[in-house]
């Protein structure tokens, strides 16, 4: 399906260490 | 977290000795939500870059130029900023245009959205998210009202949407509003 991301939901990756 | 997209992040520094294209730059892409802020958090702030200076975030293969093909027969939803919002509103403007993006914000019609570009200028600093087919005016429109409500617009704040094939004729950049919201 559409990966589709609410901002509340973006926003809560904000400061979460990346594994990159 | 995928996104729906990869997005390209350019970013153009303004130098009048060489050409256009040249001065602008692919930084960096992502295609995860992780990989998003990892980015965001790398970056300076738009509201601390000098002034001819732009960021643009568009679909991976898109190029942020009027020129490219899935560009030219668009426009753009432009946010004119007075000079005393860069250090209010412009970052929070341009994070929450990052967000409508890379979150699909506008249903159906997300497919349409091409990216975004931040213009830094000191007459005053420019916000603008770029769709693909100006004359699909219910997929403009959808896009500019879910737009303007995410920027936290009021509602007597006027946004409008010029065709790039307009703005292209215009040296001054002052296409006429095709669409209003």
């Amino acid at each position: 399906g559409k990966k589709q991301y609410d901002r509340e939901f973006l926003l809560d990756f904000q400061f979460m260490p990346a594994c990159i | 977290h995928p996104l729906q997209d990869r997005w390209a992040l350019w970013f153009f520094k303004s130098d009048q000795s060489r050409a256009w294209k040249d001065n602008l730059h692919l930084v960096t892409k992502v295609n995860t939500v992780e990989d998003f802020w990892a980015m965001y958090r790398h970056i300076q702030l738009a509201s601390k870059l000098s002034s001819g200076c732009d960021y643009a975030l568009f679909k991976d293969g898109i190029e942020p130029m009027w020129e490219d093909s899935r560009n030219k027969r668009g426009g753009r939803w432009l946010v004119s900023l007075a000079k005393q919002q860069r250090h209010s509103e412009l970052d929070h403007l341009w994070l929450e245009t990052l967000l409508c993006l890379i979150g699909e914000s506008f249903e159906e019609h997300s497919r349409e959205v091409c990216g975004a570009v931040i213009n830094i200028r000191t007459k005053g600093d420019k916000i603008a998210l770029w769709t693909s087919e100006a004359e699909n005016q219910a997929g403009v429109l959808y896009i500019g009202r879910v737009y303007k409500k995410r920027l936290g617009l009021s509602m007597k704040t006027i946004i409008g949407y010029q065709a790039h094939a307009d703005s292209a004729t215009k040296s001054n950049s002052l296409a006429k509003n095709k669409f209003v919201v």
